[in-house]
């Protein structure tokens, strides 16, 4: 992605499995 | 114009497939080591190891469920290996470096047996 303009989202990008149902 | 890059989206893919891991979803190999069974993720391995790479590269050995290593592989080391390709964390200290050296050695693991053997130097220095 040179040169294009990239925004850094710090955030969580997916969900989470959890430990166990 | 632009894009937006989640910087923690390797580790949020990591760790949930850690979570697999440890409920036993989705796992697809089971190796055994001196008698323990690890079941873990062929992608996880292959994208890890160069070992697992030059096995399941080839088609005969694609749609292995099982793989049993060499005896001399040490379980302790390969354990900690595994940890370390599911989190990126390598817990190293002095009782299970060189086993973790010598394992990373035979799954072809070339960066992480380099850091064991700059962590042993450095305990030898002190």
């Amino acid at each position: 992605y040179e040169g294009v303009n990239t925004i850094k989202e710090r955030g969580r990008s997916i969900h989470e499995i959890p430990r166990q149902d | 114009d632009g894009c937006i890059q989640f910087t923690r989206h390797a580790g949020d893919v990591l760790l949930n497939f850690n979570r697999l891991r440890s409920r036993n979803l989705l796992t697809d190999v089971t190796v055994q080591v001196d008698g323990q069974i690890f079941h873990t993720h062929k992608a996880i391995l292959v994208a890890c190891s160069g070992f697992f790479y030059s096995v399941f590269m080839k088609p005969e050995n694609a749609s292995l469920s099982a793989i049993s290593l060499d005896p001399k592989v040490d379980p302790k080391g390969f354990s900690l290996l595994l940890d370390f390709m599911y989190t990126s964390i390598l817990n190293l200290n002095d009782t299970v470096a060189l086993t973790t050296l010598n394992t990373a050695i035979y799954l072809q693991m070339e960066h992480v047996a380099d850091t064991c053997h700059r962590f042993i130097k450095s305990r030898h220095q002190v």
